[in-house]
């Protein structure tokens, strides 16, 4: 198109050197473009019927499909390459390269995005050890359960109970009603055969909290649900169609003893309950990490529907701004520019905040590894409050995006609407926009009392002592 | 605070809404349970306070934090890169405290002049950054096979790439859909 390739050519800084800045420096960005490369000369036919043409099944078929010829290459091509450590420094490079796939979602997005990582973050060495090579490997496909039918973000609120049994060292799985039915969780409903469930551990007749359980739910040659299992898909939805979101719940099921995930707690033969890790909240950190990873996820589709908006509208030529003259293109009228320039600038303030925040993540990680627990509620009120209003502002501005290429960003084939559809579901799930708000405001308002005091605060609400001494 | 129109100073403005914010939402806690209310209810009565201040201390930590990473990652920068970072940075900002203007209003020392001049250099921002916009989204780097738009590919070819996708519909795969025969024809002759 020649107008943009005019607006190419009229650009006077050197693109390059901003995309190193967003991959985070040259080495990363030869990293990304060269797993970009062996993924994506793969993966060019991989669709001849669109996928939005067809109906639910065929989709989650097709998807499946995908994902296997997906995880082949990974797992041949690009592992081989780089080593295992793509899935801790590039998995967002993975992630990315898997949207030339998946126009929605993978049914195994859980498996690596928070199967593996719970088994990472909250299993023994040993629990590791077993578990890992088979998930690394595809030879088990899990998920992660924790939301139930009547349960979201108040997590200890969960119903599901995992109460032990000493005389066969089991614990039984059960769900007392509908509403403790797990819900949602991604691959859930016909792709995994195992699972993470958290559920209210109960030994010797007392409740110790919620806690987490690996939970084989599939025959791992047959695929059958396994007796005292009942698993499936929760049916169509705004997006996610193909992300397999399905329900489970258990008649009194039962797991060995050592499938709890014992890094943090453990259950002794004898029933014996041993807290092993020094702070309570050391069980929220898979829950910290993902919405760290949201974050980064909302940067990367804004990034997208702007890049969409912006060359549409440079190609796009609309009215007439001086009568007998050539329609301008839209995006030299300045309401245009309002509605789209700040979507470059929030994918990037997003982008560079998540890059913040991961770094922010590690130092406290590292702290708590040495039994600094600290800055805890300082990271659990900023991952809350940024995945909120990073999901929020990305579903608005994306949204903003296809208004502004019009009838055009209502067409599917724009991959506007499904940009929309999922970003708008990340703004409810992993703690919805209103209740991470609350708990962040809880924070708030004991720093400020803290700072009230004279008592020191933690580094991003340093600014309530000035604030405080003005007040008073 | 006075308001003095620098990225620094915005950022500046922008904690003292969220310090604003939460001092009000404590000062009506506190209130409530001088009434005699618990500290629960009065917390769940200061709900929409409560939200809005952690909204507003996130957005200062984000302006913040946006500000400081762009600086520090084009210290090193081509001086166009730097200035098209910058304004980015900056058009960011003004939009916030525009998005904004009734806190600043009441919660710092803004003036009308103030956000009039917010107004004005917003709008130039949007026309200094109306050339390099293309190059921007390109800097983005994603191939068209990641992007998966006809509106968004690289070579511009949208009408082309809508219609070529419109003919993918399983709808035009036969000339005349088998409805005609079963209900639209028989409508017509009145044979339905």
């Amino acid at each position: 198109n020649e107008d943009l390739a005019k607006e190419r050519a009229r650009c006077d800084f050197n693109v390059s050197e901003i995309t190193n800045i967003l991959d985070g420096g040259i080495e990363r960005t030869k990293q990304r473009k060269k797993i970009e490369s062996i993924a994506l000369s793969n993966g060019k036919c991989c669709d001849v019927t669109p996928e939005e043409t067809l109906g639910p099944k065929e989709r989650y078929e097709n998807a499946i499909r995908k994902s296997c010829l997906y995880t082949k290459i990974v797992k041949d091509q690009v592992l081989t390459l780089t080593g295992l450590e793509v899935l801790g420094s590039n998995s967002s490079v993975l992630r990315r390269t898997a949207d030339a796939f998946f126009k929605d979602i993978s049914p195994f997005l859980l498996h690596l995005g928070m199967f593996v990582p719970t088994i990472m973050g909250q299993g023994t060495p040993e629990q590791q050890s077993y578990w890992l090579p088979r998930a690394l490997d595809f030879q088990i496909i899990g998920t992660y359960a924790q939301t139930e039918l009547g349960h979201g973000t108040f997590i200890r609120g969960l119903e599901t109970t995992a109460t032990y049994d000493p005389d066969t060292e089991e614990f039984v799985i059960h769900s007392p009603r509908l509403t403790s039915y797990k819900w949602w969780a991604g691959g859930l409903g016909k792709t995994s055969n195992y699972c993470i469930v958290v559920a209210q551990l109960y030994t010797q007749g007392k409740c110790y909290g919620i806690h987490p359980f690996i939970v084989q739910i599939r025959d791992e040659d047959t695929h059958m649900p396994l007796p005292g299992v009942r698993v499936g898909e929760i049916g169509p939805r705004m997006g996610f169609n193909t992300a397999d979101n399905g329900f489970l719940g258990f008649d009194h099921y039962r797991i060995p003893r050592n499938h709890m995930l014992m890094k943090n707690s453990q259950v002794l033969k004898d029933g014996t309950y041993v807290k092993v890790a020094s702070h309570s909240k050391l069980t929220y950190g898979t829950m910290v990490f993902v919405r760290v990873m949201l974050v980064n996820e909302v940067a990367f589709n804004l990034a997208k529907a702007a890049t969409i908006a912006v060359r549409y509208s440079a190609v796009r030529r609309q009215s007439e701004k001086i009568s007998g003259e050539p329609e301008p293109q839209i995006i030299d009228y300045v309401t245009q520019q309002h509605k789209l320039f700040v979507c470059i600038a929030t994918a990037h303030a997003l982008q560079l905040s998540s890059n913040w925040l991961w770094k922010t993540f590690s130092a406290v990680l590292a702290d708590m590894r040495g039994g600094n627990t600290e800055n805890l509620p300082e990271l659990h009120a900023l991952s809350s409050c940024l995945k909120a209003l990073s999901t929020s502002d990305s579903a608005a501005l994306i949204e903003q995006c296809r208004l502004a290429c019009g009838g055009h960003g209502y067409m599917l084939s724009s991959n506007l609407p499904l940009l929309y559809s999922f970003v708008t579901a990340t703004r409810t799930y992993e703690g919805d926009y209103t209740v991470l708000l609350l708990q962040t405001a809880r924070f708030l308002i004991k720093a400020w009392e803290q700072a009230e005091s004279g008592n020191p605060v933690t580094p991003t609400v340093s600014y309530m002592e000035e604030a405080v001494v003005g007040n008073k | 605070y006075k308001w003095n129109g620098s990225a620094e100073g915005i950022i500046k403005a922008a904690y003292y809404v969220a310090a604003g914010k939460i001092s009000s939402s404590v000062t009506s806690i506190r209130k409530r349970m001088k009434n005699g209310k618990a500290f629960e209810d009065a917390w769940e009565l200061t709900g929409v306070q409560l939200v809005a201040a952690a909204e507003a201390h996130c957005r200062a930590v984000i302006c913040d934090v946006y500000r400081k990473e762009t600086v520090r990652l084009t210290a090193n920068s081509s001086p166009n890169v730097k200035t098209v970072m910058d304004q980015l940075n900056m058009l960011y900002l003004s939009h916030w405290a525009l998005e904004r203007t009734g806190d600043l209003l009441r919660y710092t020392s803004t003036t009308e002049d103030d956000l009039i001049s917010c107004q004005q250099r917003y709008e130039e921002l949007l026309a200094a950054i109306r050339p390099n916009a293309v190059g921007l989204v390109d800097a983005f780097d994603f191939p068209d096979e990641i992007l998966q738009s006809t509106l968004g590919a690289y070579d511009g070819r949208v009408y082309e790439r809508l219609m070529e996708e419109a003919l993918k519909s399983p709808l035009n795969a036969e000339p005349v859909n088998r409805s005609f025969h079963q209900y639209l024809k028989p409508l017509m002759q009145g044979k339905l």
